[in-house]
């Protein structure tokens, strides 16, 4: 669950160019 | 097969680190922050660093401070963009910036800023049910901080409701400006994908050049934020939700006929995706939905209950 909870807060933070997975 | 063209190098001369270093250090206070601030809670964290509690050894007014490790910043020439600015303009929608250092050796920066004991937005959103009078108070404060900002050719580029803090008595302030963006005359649109991707608009996520209306765009999903408690695709891992952005446009927004004719307009005005038709702040501001905001204490008791919760 905690993996899963850092994903989740993961996914609200800011990005800057483009990321690995585009 | 066809040749797949290298993108061409972006022109803009990267900064090297000595160059950003120098940058920061003009701009940093001489001394050392911990012999002048009490650091004590961790409020939160982000991309670009940590933000604790502290305490000025002389005086009590308790500050905010952003400690940020300069090794591993993608961007380090955004923190000079983001000092200047907060340095620079001042406004009372905007977290004011009241000092910044810089420690050398251990490559760190620290940004003082005052400190709103109210929360972030987020927390709110999150925990509570707002009305339409208190959505639109919000979105006013947050819209005349964006007014001013575009006035001064500066896009702010990740609003978002965790980067809108709020204190007790109901003050509204916009914050991390790590990633605005200036616009001088000639280069009045930008490309770099910058932003957070449930939030971005569909020319940031479809790589065309964008500008200021980036904002409202997020400003509209920030509103369905504080109807709905998260913004769209959340559920959806980043990249489905930048492919849902960039081929659906609006998203579907749950019993959106049963808010207020007003509301309504309101939220087609900012989530249209032909930039050209979509409105700017000055057009938001004089929308008859700002005329329901209510008194900004009645958030008060939304942020107690979130705290509690």
């Amino acid at each position: 669950a905690k993996s899963k909870h850092r994903y989740q807060r993961k996914k609200r933070y800011t990005m800057v160019g483009s990321p690995y997975w585009m | 097969a066809e040749v797949i063209q290298r993108r061409p190098k972006s022109q803009k001369k990267n900064m090297s680190d000595d160059e950003i270093n120098e940058g920061l250090r003009s701009l940093a206070s001489p001394g050392d922050p911990t012999s002048k601030y009490t650091v004590s809670k961790k409020l939160g964290a982000g991309a670009s660093g940590c933000v604790y509690m502290a305490k000025p050894k002389e005086g009590d007014a308790v500050v905010a401070i952003k400690s940020m490790d300069l090794t591993n910043q993608p961007k380090k020439e955004l923190l000079i963009t983001e000092i200047e600015v907060m340095k620079t303009y001042r406004h009372q929608n905007i977290v004011n910036f009241l000092d910044c250092y810089f420690l050398s050796e251990k490559s760190e920066l620290w940004v003082v800023m005052e400190y709103l004991d109210g929360g972030a937005l987020t927390d709110v959103v999150t925990e509570t049910i707002m009305n339409e009078g208190q959505i639109a108070a919000v979105t006013r404060e947050c819209l005349q901080a964006l007014n001013y900002l575009h006035s001064k050719g500066i896009i702010h580029r990740d609003i978002k409701s965790d980067n809108v803090l709020l204190g007790m008595n109901g003050s509204v302030k916009l914050t991390d400006f790590g990633f605005c963006a200036q616009l001088s005359g000639d280069n009045s649109k930008r490309q770099t994908m910058v932003g957070t991707p449930y939030w971005m608009a569909p020319e940031v996520v479809s790589r065309k050049h964008y500008g200021k209306k980036v904002d409202v765009w997020s400003m509209g999903i920030m509103i369905i934020e504080m109807l709905e408690g998260e913004p769209p695709y959340l559920n959806e891992t980043p990249l489905k939700a930048i492919y849902r952005i960039a081929t659906k446009g609006k998203p579907e927004i749950k019993n959106f006929e049963k808010l207020s004719k007003l509301l309504q307009n309101f939220i087609d005005r900012t989530l249209e995706v032909e930039v050209d038709t979509r409105a700017d702040t000055d057009e938001l501001l004089l929308h008859d939905f700002m005329k329901c905001a209510k008194d900004l204490k009645t958030l008060r008791p939304l942020i107690v209950a979130a705290k509690q919760a």
